[in-house]
């Protein structure tokens, strides 16, 4: 079972469009595939069509120990199913201030439930933020994929996404690796885009193979910017579904290819 | 003095790019302006060629109460000056969980040092989040401005954007209103941006006048994509310096007088 993080403190980068299109992709191509949405807004559920209204059961009740995850997770599509969040995700970062287990809270619920949790893949969506919800995603993980729009600020975060990333595989999880970077909201043909390219490809290079992002690459496939891609939330379909020959779904098909290509090392 | 919050808890939809150049867009009209970086990113004083490094002082500072506001701004260029953040900002959210104060220790920062603060324009640049950094800019502000990116996921926070902002105006500050939304990054051309447009247009016309939104306009200056704004901050400039006469200077001078435009009223 892989476990993924798809994780950005930056704003707006493509977290939820990628989660959401990586975890159809794989269903597409047999893989089991549960999305864990670790975000108050709630998008990557909302895009799924799994809008948590009245008493839905949700990610909120499993940080607060009402529920387990196998009451949460709904069924979005043929071997795709989402554990939903809402708003009232946002008060666990208080809740678990003093709780002892705040850290792990996710990661025992999931080896709680594993035996029934029979997926080839989970991919938790996280909020813009490196708080308690964030850091659950990434004690849980095995593996962490970082969108990145190939901008200024982007490259500025991500030294501090990468030592908060050293900093959980040193205190609470061993295992976690950097898979790779994606590059999203990719203009073609942009200087700017190019610039920050060369530069990540070179800060890579020159990183320690004994860092968590050692072995990190920046994925192939780029996702282009593509309005479709926006579009495809109010349809509360997946790329493949509501434009399945637009650029789009062909960037994340590639994507998905290349995540699959990685299974024999994980 | 107007206090303006710039908040949008939906991540990267333009808040730092336009906190920043409306900042400066006012300086350069002769309006003294305090621009107020509240989140941990600190992109609003990197934009502005203000790093703290080493031992600068930031608002972490102010928000643990070990300095006042006044040792801690700097002049980023004629009448603009900052009040820088970085990283350590983001320990204040668990460090205020306890504290009386918690939601108006700007408020106060703000009021002890008024005396020295002859601005006409403070600018909060708030993090893509509904927490205390955020609650503190709307209890400290009397006005808020909102950058909206005409997508799906944009609309749907907006409601819970507009329910806290109306609970702060209950609770910890009555004369918070909001002034207007401000469309960023907006495709011209593109169907979702003309639907989402709409909607949100007729939202407000609909919208109860005792609200605190219920003058609010949408503003008509449009802030269109360019790549030109997006390679600003890496030259630590505003766009009116890196490129004053590309399609973001003209929209954000425009938005710069319509937001002159309703001092009368403020
Ligand atoms: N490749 C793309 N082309 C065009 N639009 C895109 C693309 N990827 C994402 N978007 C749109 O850009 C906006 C930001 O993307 P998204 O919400 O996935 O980012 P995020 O990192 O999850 O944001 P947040 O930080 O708020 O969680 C959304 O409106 C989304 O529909
Ligand atoms: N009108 C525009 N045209 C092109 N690029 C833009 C525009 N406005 C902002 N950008 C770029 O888009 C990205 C997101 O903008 P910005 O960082 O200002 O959003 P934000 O809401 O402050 O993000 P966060 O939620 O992370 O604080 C940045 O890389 C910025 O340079
Ligand atoms: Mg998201
Ligand atoms: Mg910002």
């Amino acid at each position: 079972m892989r476990r993924i993080a798809v994780m950005n403190q930056k704003g707006g980068v493509g977290k939820t469009t990628t989660t959401v299109n990586l975890a159809a992709g794989l269903a597409r191509q047999g893989r089991s595939v549960c999305l864990i949405d670790l975000d108050p807004q709630g998008h990557a559920s909302l895009h799924l069509g799994v809008e948590a209204l009245g008493g839905t059961p949700t990610m909120y009740q499993v940080f607060s120990g009402t529920k387990i995850l196998d009451d949460v997770r709904q069924m979005a599509a043929p071997n795709l199913w989402v554990a939903p969040s809402d708003l009232d995700l946002a008060a666990t970062e208080l809740e678990l201030v003093d709780a002892s287990n705040r850290e792990i809270v996710l990661r025992e619920a999931i080896d709680a439930s594993v035996a029934n949790f029979p997926f080839d893949y989970i991919l938790f969506d996280c909020p813009p933020s490196l708080g308690v919800l964030t850091i659950n995603a990434l004690t849980a993980a095995r593996e962490v994929l970082i969108p990145l729009q190939p901008h200024f600020f982007a490259l500025q975060g991500l030294s501090k996404l990468l030592e908060t990333t050293a900093l959980v595989t040193r205190r609470l999880n061993r295992d976690l690796r950097v898979t790779g970077i994606a590059l999203c909201l990719f203009e073609t043909g942009t200087r700017l885009a190019a610039d920050v390219t060369d530069d990540l490809r070179s800060f890579l290079d020159q990183s320690d193979a004994d860092t968590p992002w050692g072995n990190a690459q920046v994925f192939d496939s780029r996702i282009r910017r593509n309005i479709k891609l926006a579009e495809a939330p109010s349809f509360a379909q997946s790329i493949f579904d509501y434009a399945p020959k637009c650029a789009g779904a062909v960037d994340y098909t590639a994507l998905v290819e290349e995540v699959i290509a990685c299974e024999e090392q994980n």
